[in-house]
């Protein structure tokens, strides 16, 4: 599952 | 952080210096494309938005800052400082072209249908493609100012380098975004017929210059 709080990549 | 993520953003970085300092040394936005350059303006101001709703480091807040800034920055010089030298006749792929059918996508194919999550998916979608008013220019024109091969070769090295970094994140976090993964690979084919020709020509002095 993908994580959508955390968006590091730019 | 691996160092194909910092590579990345390190390539990604110089292409943005060097297209500035392209601009400002010889006072011209000649052979680049606006439409190019406003659609990445675009994929940065809905990618950023949260900027305003997360904090996740300063490096990331620093960068995410210098991409929108720079872009705005890059587009007030074409459109106005250095007007007079932008090759609009040469210009002439249609943004509409682009931004619809990536906005139909971002809102059928996301991860979470949000608002915040669909500007994202639509920046990504968006940013694979936003090279191409660019290439299309070069390719109405047969050449590129050698300078703005380097830009290129740099923009197109940052989602490849990328690509490792998702395999490394892959194996060693366990990390895996498919749209991210499939854009950024949609994004870095549309490179490869440009570094075919920065490798053959402009690596070995030569300017790079498409056959008639």
């Amino acid at each position: 599952d993908v994580e959508l709080d955390d968006k590091d990549e730019l | 952080m691996n160092v194909f993520r910092l590579l990345g953003d390190m390539s990604h970085l110089l292409a943005i210096l060097i297209l500035l300092l392209k601009m400002w040394k010889t006072r011209s936005c000649a052979g680049i494309s606006g439409k190019t350059q406003i659609l990445f303006a675009l994929v940065f101001t809905t990618r950023y938005l949260d900027l305003f709703s997360s904090f996740i480091s300063i490096y990331n807040t620093t960068m995410k800052l210098f991409f929108i800034a720079s872009s705005y920055f890059t587009i007030f010089l074409m459109y106005s400082k250095f007007k007079a030298t932008y090759d609009s006749n040469h210009d002439s792929f249609r943004m509409e072209f682009l931004v619809v059918p990536v906005g139909g996508l971002a809102f059928l194919v996301n991860h979470e249908f949000l608002p915040l999550e669909i500007l994202w998916t639509f920046s990504i979608y968006l940013e694979s493609v936003a090279i191409l008013p660019q290439l299309f220019m070069v390719s109405k024109t047969g050449e590129a100012e050698t300078i703005t091969s380097h830009y290129l070769f740099a923009l197109g090295s940052y989602r490849l380098l990328y690509i490792f970094n998702w395999v490394y994140r892959y194996y060693f976090d366990g990390f895996f975004d498919l749209i991210a993964v499939v854009a950024g690979c949609v994004q870095t084919i549309l490179y490869c017929d440009f570094f075919y020709l920065y490798i053959t020509k402009v690596l070995k002095g030569k300017k790079l210059s498409l056959p008639a």
